[in-house]
């Protein structure tokens, strides 16, 4: 709550005219920048918590949820210390991310905030020296594209920026809820399977029921 | 042919042999003119002692002359494939942009790259993005209400008084929070944007909307220092463009879906795996 207040604040602070328009001093603006950052950071540790907990309703929905997800996790790994760790990348809006440019699997979650289903193209940036597999929450392979990325954007952060981001649909993302993809990294020619369109699955959560709206309107 | 076009199962864009957005045609067959280019105002500079000497600054727009135009022709780069097709034009060396087609969204992204606007020539800018249609708008456009309802707009006119405008290009801008859309009774064009922005249509057809500025002087409203942004900006407009022959969904109701989902975005989190296997980790 307190890291919820911080967001709240800063977030009212820059309800002013100048920072809504861009009419402030520069240094000003700077500053602004720095508030939110600081916010947004604090607040995303709040954010694990929340997605920390919906994961764990899913996978058990008859356990209390706070500690299910972690417990579930070391059993599956044998690893007591294992961490539950989502991370927002504040540089997407240059192509970079630490994480998908250097990991060799990485998760990407994607959460929909509207209150109806949606689909989406998902951008990821990635090392274009590798090939890369996408597979859904089922281990369905997704269709993927890589595709590079213009050298006026990797300009703007030479040493973060990877070239190359990976392009793939996120179908039937649910209302306030989310989906996670698998993503492998390797080297190219490496892949078992071929860059294919595989048939379009409408997949559901886990945690939907028969009872429940099988098939959201599509937009 | 140097001609090149990039499209969906809903529509497609062409573009001209100097690289520049030139058409867009429809599922139906039709083809319309449809092009986009860049410009900048140059600001005014005065003394601000006396209106008529105001200079452009952080709170007042107001260009000396009519646009300069950036590029005369564009390098392009085309990429197509299964899930996106992209045209990355560079117009200059501070002017770039990406146009882009998904397979199964029915609209054109637009991502800009503005800046750093150069003033090694002593003189401020502002940039806008100009789309010009075949669209008999007769002088009236649209902008939203702070993402509400869309409030008409009449070129060179108040509901409310006679107006006689001494900056014909200022006079017409309105703010843009997220959409600008002009039509005739057959098509509608509609553009939105991911930010504030100030916009208007000055000609039939057209609407533009201003994406990045670098002014070298003060305005004397209250900042007491020249809006000299030295960054570049990056930034997207998402292109409607449709008949109005009643279909369903309707034009507008395709540009308030589409508001919502560009304004609440998906939220993408990343997880490192790299100790795990995937059933192990799900």
């Amino acid at each position: 709550r307190v890291h919820l207040d911080y967001f709240s604040e800063v977030m009212g602070v820059l309800q002013h005219h100048d920072a809504i328009t861009g009419t402030s001093k520069e240094h000003v603006t700077q500053d602004y920048t720095v508030q939110i950052y600081a916010a947004f950071k604090a607040c995303s540790y709040s954010a694990k918590i929340i997605l920390n907990q919906l994961t764990a309703r899913q996978t058990n929905k008859d356990k209390p949820p706070e500690s299910e997800a972690a417990r579930y996790l070391d059993q599956a790994t044998g690893q007591p210390n294992f961490t539950f760790e989502f991370d927002t990348c504040l540089l997407l809006n240059v192509s970079s991310c630490e994480i998908s440019e250097t990991r060799d699997k990485f998760m990407v979650t994607v959460y929909n905030a509207l209150a109806h289903s949606v689909f989406s193209y998902v951008r990821v940036p990635v090392d274009g020296k590798y090939d890369y597999e996408v597979t859904d929450y089922r281990s369905v392979p997704i269709p993927h594209q890589m595709i590079s990325v213009p050298p006026q954007v990797t300009a703007l952060d030479p040493a973060k920026s990877a070239g190359y981001e990976l392009v793939f649909l996120a179908t039937e993302l649910p209302p306030i809820g989310y989906k996670s993809f698998f993503i492998v990294r390797k080297p190219v020619k490496a892949l078992n399977t071929p860059r294919v369109l595989v048939p379009e699955v409408v997949l559901l959560p886990n945690s939907m029921s028969s009872d429940e709206p099988q098939k959201p309107p599509r937009n | 042919s140097n001609i090149v076009s990039i499209g969906n199962k809903y529509f497609s864009v062409g573009f001209d042999s100097k690289g520049f957005l030139n058409s867009i045609s429809l599922e139906d067959g039709s083809e319309h003119k449809l092009s986009q280019n860049f410009f900048y105002y140059e600001g005014a500079i005065g003394d601000n002692r006396v209106f008529k000497n105001r200079s452009s600054g952080a709170y007042i727009f107001r260009p000396n002359s009519t646009e300069r135009f950036v590029a005369d022709h564009v390098n392009v780069k085309v990429i197509k494939g299964p899930i996106v097709e992209e045209v990355h034009q560079t117009f200059n060396n501070w002017i770039s942009q990406v146009i882009r087609i998904y397979r199964d969204y029915n609209y054109v992204e637009f991502e800009w790259l503005v800046g750093p606007i150069p003033v090694d020539d002593k003189i401020g800018k502002e940039v806008v993005t100009r789309f010009v249609s075949d669209i008999q708008n007769s002088n009236v456009f649209y902008t939203d209400s702070n993402g509400r309802e869309m409030i008409k707009r009449v070129r060179n006119h108040r509901d409310t008084w006679n107006l006689q405008l001494q900056e014909e290009i200022a006079g017409n801008y309105y703010p843009v929070t997220a959409n600008i859309a002009i039509e005739d009774g057959q098509k509608r064009l509609s553009i939105m944007n991911d930010r504030s922005q100030g916009g208007s249509s000055l000609q039939d057809g057209a609407i533009e909307l201003m994406v990045h500025r670098r002014l070298l002087h003060d305005d004397a409203f209250g900042v007491d220092e020249a809006l000299n942004f030295t960054h570049p900006i990056r930034g997207k407009h998402y292109l409607l463009f449709g008949k109005l022959d009643g279909n369903v969904p309707s034009m507008e109701a395709r540009e308030r879906f589409l508001q919502a989902e560009k304004l609440l975005p998906p939220w993408l989190f990343f997880s490192d795996v790299s100790s795990y296997d995937y059933e192990d980790w799900r």
